[in-house]
């Protein structure tokens, strides 16, 4: 994924089924982002793989004050590139399963 | 430090916690 400056990995391990798993977001790059986060922590959350998506997260994290709205788009971003990855990754397991 | 938590109006649970180590040292 390309860097966008904030960093999302999974916060816990990726059994392959539960739908709702947890990340962790924090900023890698603060130069990439118009905000000062300079020293913010890591951000956990959980996120429902079926149901949610990722620029609402964002959204939320910019009204309970982690980031500017004018960040909320990187954000965004940067969750759903995770997002895509954990997605594309299940379907390949799923598919290897069965004799490929 | 104990970890900090926010919990949005939606319903979502944050939980902000020091970024982990191995990171900082990548930079």
């Amino acid at each position: 994924a390309e860097e966008t400056g904030v960093r999302v990995e999974l916060a816990e391990e990726d059994d392959g089924k539960k739908s709702s798993i947890a990340l962790r977001l924090w900023v890698e790059d603060p130069k990439k982002l118009k905000g000062n986060y300079k020293d913010s922590g890591a951000i956990e959350f959980t996120f429902d793989l079926d149901t949610e998506v990722p620029e609402t997260v964002a959204q939320e994290m910019v009204d309970s004050g982690f980031f500017l709205e004018i960040d909320v788009k990187i954000v965004g971003k940067s969750i759903r590139d995770r997002v895509s990855l954990i997605k594309w990754r299940r379907q390949r397991n799923a598919s290897g399963h069965n004799g490929k | 430090s104990s970890a900090a938590q926010v919990v949005h109006s939606a319903g979502r649970r944050f939980i902000v916690s020091p970024v982990p180590e191995s990171r900082l040292r990548e930079q």
